[in-house]
């Protein structure tokens, strides 16, 4: 049975696309087969691998999804993203119910096989993200240590159940993790209180700290777990890894 | 004649609220007349003056948008965000350019005789970004200096010129800001060189530091200018506000 992870949270720089990548890299390295998929037209998670973004969308042109699929040096797949203007448009214009379910169903018949698949979502809560959420069964929302963080939480979790309640199969669970936690600042300690307080064990226990090894990653076109694996950043990773495997 | 700037970038967490509030913030000290407007649905820009979100928005009830313009003890008026999910939905499905050129119309004329206009966009190239564009004359895109913004920089500029393509008036001038700069990593310096290279004039040459009063200012309501007048954070827009204000 595949275990299908969203990633997501409408606001911005939370470290969607980095938790994407260094779960993905995590449970490569722990011997699953996995897909990580790039559902954001930025092509962040694309590019941060070191792959180029596909000239049209699949998902628009109807093409075999296998056929985009490319390999990495690092045990992981990738379904690009694409940057192409028209095929934006028209994925984000999918508002009827009925559509992302086509488009969810034809997702999950043509990706069977992998045991995990992490999907990379926008900053937002439309239909990308709708049919990310409706493909997945569970759900792991990046979190920053900063004020705005709480505002948006709420907001993203009232989003998760709506668009939740329209599908057939329940959501089995979602997860915050926070990121960016730099513990020399007072304010990340209010924060997590805070957000432990008011969401109790729906956040893990792990937290991931702010390093740089993160950035000099991505301009490397390798996680971090690849890049550094002894840095603070690269063992959050998988220590959540671990936690996130041992959540079933 | 208004001057009227859209705080746009498509990449998530890069500065674009903390732009347009304390841009809004320098102004209004300068003495001019000032409405800050909050086109994401966060409503970050509106919860970071301490305000409420509108039940309704204005643009979907048809009701005045003088009605909800709301007053700040800053001289800043603010047009809230609205976290109504089916308003927001129907904001963001308004495709066809005729719609968008209507709902342009009607903010340009029930917000005339403001000196300055900010409009914080979402994290996205979506209808709500892209009315914001045909509403301006000027915009102002914040990039952070990490590996990821150059990629989004040249695709969010593609977008611009497109958009702008579709309107009678022409964009007056874009210009791009490096924020969160922290000049103790080698990796800040890179990307500020290739950014300059590659864009020329269009960079201000105001750079943002990374600096903890951003998001302790949040966290009271208010604007980093009016919570901590002589940080290094606040010194750095009120520096950019004359900047913009010379750049005619
Ligand atoms: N723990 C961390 N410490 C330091 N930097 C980090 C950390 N996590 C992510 N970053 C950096 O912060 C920036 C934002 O992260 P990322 O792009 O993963 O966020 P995102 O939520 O995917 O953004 P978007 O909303 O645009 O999709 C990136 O440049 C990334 O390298
Ligand atoms: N120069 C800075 N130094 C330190 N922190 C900053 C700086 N500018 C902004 N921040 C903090 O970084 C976070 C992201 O900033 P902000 O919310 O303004 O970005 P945004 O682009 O508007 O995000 P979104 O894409 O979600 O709309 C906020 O918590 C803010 O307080
Ligand atoms: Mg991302
Ligand atoms: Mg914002």
């Amino acid at each position: 049975m595949t275990r299908t992870f969203c990633i997501a949270n409408q606001k911005g720089g939370v470290g969607k696309t980095t938790t994407a990548i260094s779960l993905a890299a995590g449970f490569a390295r722990a011997g699953s087969s996995v897909l990580l998929v790039d559902f954001d037209p930025q092509c962040n998670a694309t590019n941060g691998l070191c792959l180029l973004p596909s000239s049209r969308h699949p998902l628009v042109t109807g093409e075999p999804i296998r056929h985009t699929i490319q390999k990495t040096p690092y045990g992981i797949d990738v379904l690009p993203g694409s940057r192409n203007f028209g095929d934006v448009e028209r994925l984000t214009s999918v508002r009827e119910p009925r559509k992302i379910e086509q488009m969810t169903l034809r997702l999950m018949r043509e990706t069977r096989g992998y045991d995990h698949i992490f999907i990379d979502c926008p900053p937002s809560v439309g239909p990308l993200t709708q049919s990310s959420l409706a493909w997945s069964n569970e759900v792991i929302i990046p979190v920053q240590c900063e004020y705005f963080a709480m505002e948006g939480l709420v907001q993203m979790l009232e989003v998760i159940v709506k668009v939740m309640s329209r599908r057939s199969k329940a959501l089995e669970y979602a997860g915050v993790v926070l990121t960016m936690c730099d513990r020399s600042l007072e304010l990340t300690g209010e924060v997590e209180e805070d957000v432990r307080e008011k969401f109790g064990d729906v956040v893990f226990r792990t937290t991931i700290p702010r390093d740089v090894s993160f950035t000099e990653a991505s301009s490397h076109g390798k996680s971090i777990i690849d890049y550094a694996p002894r840095s603070r950043g690269a063992r959050a990773y998988i220590e959540l890894s671990l936690e996130v495997l041992d959540r079933v």
